[in-house]
């Protein structure tokens, strides 16, 4: 099974789209996928479902068990939601003194099993929400969209991700490096995509391109291969699929 | 003096990007401006210098005086820059059970005279942090990607301004629901900016167009209006500057 961490700390450079969009391609080959929305603005909850029960907040409150809160959002795809209150855990679990406080989603989600892959969205944060999710993945995916500030931290995202991973005595290798909003009209796309392929090489995979298609799906509660399968976007999200389904034997 | 957070819990909708071009606009417009980098991805920062002594994040463990964190950008424009490390006082400000925990960033700007604006920069996260920048602010100025993501939440936003600031017994008032990213080519940019209206009536501004040149500025480490004072997208934050100082006597 793997264990991905979407993380970006920058805001708004296609977390959620890549969540969506993957975990529903992932299912819709066959793969058992298990989404968890791990960011209190629950936008990943908000394209599948308007409908939530139990959120992850009352499993980190050791409230209920992890299958009362799980939904089954299509076919082969099941979703953790997310809701705003998780954002009180951030303090909850320091007030509460809560024992290894980045380790408690790793316990939640212990008994999540029959899955492929379980694929954690995050909060563009430094967070203990996130630290949480850093200490469950084995890997992380990480979109970046190619502009100049988003590319500014993340040398500083290699880093964090060290620190974090040194304190347990783990690593979380980046899988992927989603070249993100990549609009072939102006240079500085090719710009920040050659920076990436300086920095991280080969893991940088084919473009998520500019496609207002992609923007247009969460509002009609879509992913992009639901809402308009043929086009751009759907092309990209299909091909990025297909290389992780092609790795999954390295995994 | 007016004390402004910039803010919206959604990643990358323009609000560094407003901090940044609406602060200098201000500046060369003649009035004196404190800028508050409260962000620990200190993006506002990484635009106008690279040199940092002392960061935000020492003000709120009392180690230094204001003036010796302020640094001054431009003729002006004095700016409290950010660093990674302003991440922990989320945790730390709960660990050291500082009294009166977000009420901090109030007591840390109160030296500040002279100022005609304060404004602060924020990250996209329900934390401590940005709640110390709601009860020190005594108005909200809210950019809005033209996005439905984007849109999600926006309602749950003015919730938060109103439970932040009642157990303070004050309220946060929204003086500008700024659209950003406006694209006249897709009807979708049309559709979300009509929806703001009905929302929020005469406190939207004038649109902040697409426009790749706002973001190649920050390469440069220059505001819009230095690296390409004609363009579009200069002129968009010069009408919403004209707007605010035109403003400026009901504050
Ligand atoms: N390929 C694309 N073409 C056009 N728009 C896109 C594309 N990918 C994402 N978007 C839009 O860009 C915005 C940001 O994407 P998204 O919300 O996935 O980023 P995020 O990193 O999850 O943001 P946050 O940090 O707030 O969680 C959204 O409105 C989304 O619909
Ligand atoms: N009018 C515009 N035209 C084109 N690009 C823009 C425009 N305004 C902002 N951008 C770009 O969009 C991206 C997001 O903007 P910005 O970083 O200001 O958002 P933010 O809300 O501060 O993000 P975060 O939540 O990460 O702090 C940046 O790369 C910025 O350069
Ligand atoms: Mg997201
Ligand atoms: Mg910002």
């Amino acid at each position: 099974m793997r264990r991905v961490v979407i993380i970006n700390f920058k805001g708004g450079v296609g977390k959620t789209t890549t969540a969506v969009n993957v975990a529903h391609g992932l299912a819709l080959s066959g793969f058992r996928v298990l989404l968890v929305d791990n960011d209190p603005q629950a936008n990943s909850t908000f394209i599948f479902t308007k409908d939530v029960k139990h959120s992850l907040t009352s499993l980190f409150k050791n409230q209920f068990a992890l299958e009362e809160a799980i939904l089954t959002v299509r076919p082969n795809l099941d979703l953790v939601p997310a809701s705003k209150s998780l954002s009180t855990i951030n303090t909850w679990l320091v007030e509460q003194q809560v024992p290894r406080r980045a380790q408690v989603l790793e316990k939640i989600l212990s008994p999540a099993e029959g899955y492929d892959f379980i694929i954690v969205d995050t909060a563009p944060s430094f967070s203990l929400l996130n630290a949480n999710a850093i200490t469950f993945a084995s890997e992380a995916w990480v979109p970046v969209a190619m502009e100049y500030l988003a590319l500014a931290n993340i040398r500083e995202l290699m880093n964090t991700f060290s620190t974090a991973k040194s304190n347990l005595g783990k690593d979380l290798p980046i899988s992927y490096v989603i070249p993100f909003l990549y609009d072939r009209r102006n240079k500085k796309s090719k710009q920040i995509y050659n920076i990436l392929i300086d920095i991280f090489g080969d893991i940088v995979t084919n473009p998520i391109h500019i496609d207002v298609r992609v923007s247009e799906a969460p509002y009609f509660s879509k992913s992009i291969l639901e809402y308009n399968p043929q086009c751009r976007g759907a092309n990209d999200f299909r091909r990025l699929i297909r290389r992780i389904i092609d790795e999954n034997s390295l995994y």
